[in-house]
């Protein structure tokens, strides 16, 4: 695992979190993108003492989310289907935008057929997360925080390698219990 | 024998479908086993990429990368294995070009190497 130079973190227990309401899908309903934000928050939440309360004021929120296509403003464009799926920034700036141009998909296993450049939203949701709360990228291929995701695959558990990251970086979870990690038993086991 | 008319019709329909591609990215993997020296059509992208994500400094004429596969793109290549988890050979081998050519986050790689921390988990 790998921080970001200067270690930057949230020095708050309890961060805030806004969908725009202009950079959106037209394809996934807002509670479907909630849903999946409420689950990628809380595999962080579940390590360490820092909570996420979704709001609705996005000027206003700590960490801003939205979906924005090629060039929008912040001096990494985005760039068509595959290629860079989305990108966050490091504490305390609480942006995370998405590639609107991905096909985007939730809740799928992608056992059955579909489109061959679908990329999961959770995953990397998940990941892009990691970034907000000061993770750079892994050289372990099975981290939620390797830089990179096939289309069609899915990685939304932490492994040891993400924990023991954010877990330096912010301390333990008081409520952190190992069968809290149960998606990353395998990976502990192998740790 | 002549087509029945339906059928023509069918054929039609399907050369309808628009293939979306992303033609940035997938082209690399025409520069598998691009050899140290050569002169290659499309090295240039690669080079582009790799300046994208921190591997690759500003070039000395404002980043009009040349198709010359040159010593500072292998330790580029180089780093990009070593960072990836992949074996370090500095060559444009399969493992490495497909991983280039997967989509990925568009966070530059340089807090793995400059300033950042990195840690290893034991």
């Amino acid at each position: 695992y790998t921080y970001f130079g200067g270690k930057p973190k949230w020095n708050r227990d309890t961060l805030t979190y806004a969908f725009s309401k202009t950079h959106k899908l037209d394809y996934l309903t807002s509670d479907d993108v909630k849903t999946v934000f409420r689950r990628a928050f809380a595999k962080w939440s579940n390590v360490i003492p820092v909570s996420f309360e979704e709001v609705d004021d996005y000027t206003t929120a700590d960490l801003k989310i939205g979906f924005f296509a090629g060039d929008h403003g912040d001096g990494q464009p985005f760039d068509g289907v595959l290629g860079t799926l989305a990108h966050a920034f490091a504490p305390e700036n609480g942006r995370l935008h998405f590639d609107a141009a991905e096909i985007w998909v939730v809740g799928d296993d992608f056992k059955g057929k579909g489109s061959s450049v679908a990329v999961d939203l959770e995953s990397v949701a998940t990941h892009e997360i990691g970034h907000l709360l000061g993770l750079g990228h892994s050289s372990e291929e099975s981290a939620v925080m390797y830089p990179s995701l096939r289309p069609r695959t899915k990685k939304v558990d932490l492994t040891v390698d993400d924990v023991a990251g954010v877990l330096k970086l912010y301390g333990a979870n008081p409520k952190l219990t190992l069968n809290s990690l149960t998606g990353t038993e395998y990976s502990l086991k192998n740790g | 024998r002549n087509l029945p008319e339906e059928v023509e019709e069918s054929t039609a329909k399907t050369t309808q479908t628009i293939h979306v591609s992303n033609s940035t990215w997938h082209d690399f993997s025409r520069l598998v086993d691009v050899q140290k020296g050569s002169h290659v059509s499309g090295v240039s992208d690669l080079k582009r990429y790799l300046h994208r994500f921190g591997y690759v400094g500003d070039d000395d004429d404002g980043n009009n990368f040349s198709d010359v596969f040159d010593g500072r793109l292998e330790s580029a290549i180089s780093l990009y294995q070593k960072n990836l988890g992949l074996p370090i050979t500095g060559r444009l081998d399969t493992s490495t070009v497909t991983l280039m050519s997967s989509p990925r986050c568009g966070v530059s790689d340089t807090h793995m190497f400059n300033s950042g921390v990195r840690t290893t988990a034991h």
